[in-house]
């Protein structure tokens, strides 16, 4: 059909590899067109300006060492109630079989380090796993943190690389991935009241919602690393009852 | 001796020769995302430049095409032994890969670098 080509009808075609992979991210035809903005998209914009040029053709200086980054946002989020001076939020992060099935490089999380809500304060940092309570020591400002140019100055980014693999191999004992669904990645913000002052849980719950972080996955994907993927997926699909590993191939 | 046989082959070398506008050579071709039906999710770039390869090969295929041996000793059977056996094409011959911004269900954005996207140099072959 001129003009309005339906190449959806291709990706459905094994044979057409590439068209799959380009319209997988691609929403369904009954969804609306994503909202663009908020502190997300600017962060993928500048990454995007700092790693290629107005026509796409990627920068030969360009640093982010992957040759895909995937912006994740929170699938749900849970105020937990007041402890003292700590505010505690928790934040699913849920992993579609794309993002996963290839080579992960880096893994960070980028979140609000310094939170104003009214006229309170808090520090932030972040806690992966299913800790029960909060640390009594905050960990010292900036400890760990690393703070890439594309950053704005009030986020934050933490590597959390090492604990995503442990996350991802480590079906044994408590990891920080929710064993409810082997897919979502659970993280602790937890959050300390400078101000001293008290009572303000319900400004706290209702005012900070999804936007407090989100998660940067670096993977390196190439075409052959598709086929691979897509051929060893369905291997796993046949021998293990769809429960396949997330990442097929660790990085040195 | 080449132009004698060439005079005897019937029409093809001519064309190969002929002006310099349909040599093989690259050509600047851009589309659309929007065109393409999808600029919903893809952000950026705006505009794809894939480009193309379109000319003749010519009789004498030139350092500069990077064509293959292969190429070279299949267009002297095209000319000496057999002309079933076809002329090499004018194909692409290096490719850039693109990067590409999209955003996808739920709000996530992903960048993304697209192997062999864009045609940079082309062949005959």
């Amino acid at each position: 059909k001129v003009g309005q080509p339906d190449v959806a009808i291709l990706a459905e075609d094994p044979s057409w590899p590439l068209v799959r992979e380009l319209l997988e991210e691609a929403p369904g035809k009954q969804q609306r067109k994503p909202q663009l903005q908020g502190p997300q998209l600017q962060y993928m914009l500048k990454l995007y300006q700092s790693s290629a040029d107005s026509l796409g053709n990627p920068r030969e200086n360009r640093t982010i060492g992957a040759t895909m980054v995937a912006l994740v946002r929170p699938s749900a989020n849970a105020a937990e109630p007041l402890r003292g001076p700590w505010h505690l939020r928790t934040l699913d992060f849920r992993f579609t079989g794309n993002q996963a099935a290839h080579r992960l490089v880096r893994a960070t999380v980028i979140y609000l380090q310094q939170v104003y809500v009214g006229h309170f304060h808090f520090s932030c940092h972040v806690e992966p796993g299913f800790r029960k309570s909060p640390t009594n020591h905050f960990p010292p400002s900036g400890g760990g943190c690393s703070r890439p140019s594309v950053l704005s100055e009030s986020w934050t980014e933490r590597d959390i690389t090492e604990e995503v693999w442990q996350g991802f191999w480590n079906h044994m004992g408590q990891s920080f991935w929710n064993h409810t669904g082997p897919r979502v990645l659970r993280l602790h913000f937890l959050c300390h009241q400078e101000n001293g002052s008290r009572g303000i849980e319900q400004p706290w719950t209702e005012t900070l919602s999804l936007d407090l972080g989100f998660l940067l996955l670096y993977i390196n994907k190439t075409y052959k690393s598709v086929q691979n993927a897509q051929s060893s997926s369905r291997i796993l699909d046949e021998s293990e009852e769809g429960e396949c590993p997330l990442l097929l191939e660790r990085t040195p | 001796r080449e132009s004698s046989v060439t005079s005897q082959l019937p029409g093809s070398s001519r064309e190969r020769n002929g002006r310099g506008n349909d040599l093989c050579s690259l050509h600047r071709f851009q589309v659309s995302f929007r065109q393409l039906g999808w600029d919903r999710w893809i952000i950026a770039p705006r505009h794809y430049t894939p480009n193309y390869c379109k000319g003749v090969c010519p009789r004498v295929l030139l350092y500069g095409l990077n064509s293959p041996n292969h190429a070279i000793i299949r267009s002297l059977v095209n000319e000496f032994v057999d002309q079933s056996v076809p002329w090499p094409s004018c194909v692409p011959y290096k490719f850039v890969p693109l990067s590409v911004l999209l955003i996808g269900p739920n709000g996530n954005i992903l960048y993304k670098e697209y192997e062999d996207m864009i045609v940079h140099s082309c062949t005959c072959r």
